[in-house]
């Protein structure tokens, strides 16, 4: 319903994020 | 000015938004020439929340009566599922040459993506979840228009009894809107609306009572009925102004400056 898919959202936004931040720490290194 | 238009969507968004951006500038300084470490996991954490939200969309689209919703809402989807597949395809790529450059440049459109298609999906998701309230101030706006047959005691005993609930669950409804919004200004215009709404509505009642008394009696028919109509206008004109700014979002305000 609506509100799931508002959280599978929010979880998608964390997980992508999460990736992006991995990708950027090695890129900082 | 805030760039989300909703606290909901604001929280979701942001934090990703910042990084995905702090991606693209080093990306645009060529100052991301390292090695890549195996993305293979964190990709495929992506690719399962992809999924997941691909799934509920579609549900949500087939479970919804809202034709532009299911208009707007297939095309998100589909731009979040191709992302992930330039994920999958960037970390494949990877594996094998981790200075990829091409690869690289996937990570990135891929990134791009899933937060362009999960802001293009909420923002559907959000206006179709507007138009509901729109629906709720449109009743009300229909009981407004017919205040003038109501001419007996009885048929206002009646009308306020069918009028209660509706206003009710338009004040509620536009109340958690306004709580919702990131914009100050808005916010504040349905917080007036809706103020004038509610106090309007006992001068409602009590104009239509002087009318229909006023009738009965046959003495000063016009002025109630003025008045009246007057009250009615106000109420609806204010009504209107509720569903116009719940219709706004920043750009919109970005474009009258």
């Amino acid at each position: 319903d609506a509100h799931d898919m508002v959280k599978q959202a929010r979880q998608l936004a964390q997980a992508t994020s999460m990736l992006v931040n991995t990708i950027r720490g090695q890129a900082e290194d | 000015m805030p760039v989300f238009h909703t606290k909901t969507i604001e929280s979701i968004l942001e934090p990703v938004a910042v990084q995905v951006s702090k991606l693209v500038i080093l990306h645009e300084e060529a100052e991301d020439g390292n090695a890549m470490p195996d993305l293979c996991r964190p990709i495929q954490v992506v690719k399962l929340a992809v999924d997941n939200l691909v799934k509920v969309g579609y549900e949500t689209i087939n479970f919804s009566d809202d034709q532009i919703l299911k208009q707007d809402m297939p095309p998100a989807l589909r731009r979040v599922e191709e992302s992930s597949i330039l994920l999958l395809q960037a970390s494949d790529m990877l594996r094998a040459d981790p200075y990829s450059a091409p690869a690289r440049k996937k990570l990135i459109e891929g990134s791009r993506g899933i937060l362009q298609g999960t802001s293009a999906l909420l923002l559907a998701f959000d206006e179709s979840e507007v138009r509901k309230i729109i629906r709720v101030c449109k009743n009300v706006l229909e009981y407004l228009a017919i205040t003038e047959v109501v001419d007996r005691m009885e048929d206002l005993v009646t009308y306020v009894k069918n009028l209660s609930p509706v206003l009710t669950r338009m004040t509620k409804e536009v109340d958690t809107r306004e709580k919702e919004l990131t914009h100050q200004v808005h916010r504040e215009m349905l917080i007036r609306s809706l103020e004038q709404v509610k106090n309007l509505t006992p001068v409602l009642i009590s104009g239509i009572k002087i009318y229909i008394t006023a009738k009965q009696t046959n003495q000063g028919v016009q002025d109630a009925q003025t008045n009246r109509d007057y009250v009615v206008r106000k109420m609806s004109d204010e009504i209107h102004e509720i569903i116009r700014v719940l219709q706004l979002t920043t750009y919109d305000e970005e474009e009258w400056d």
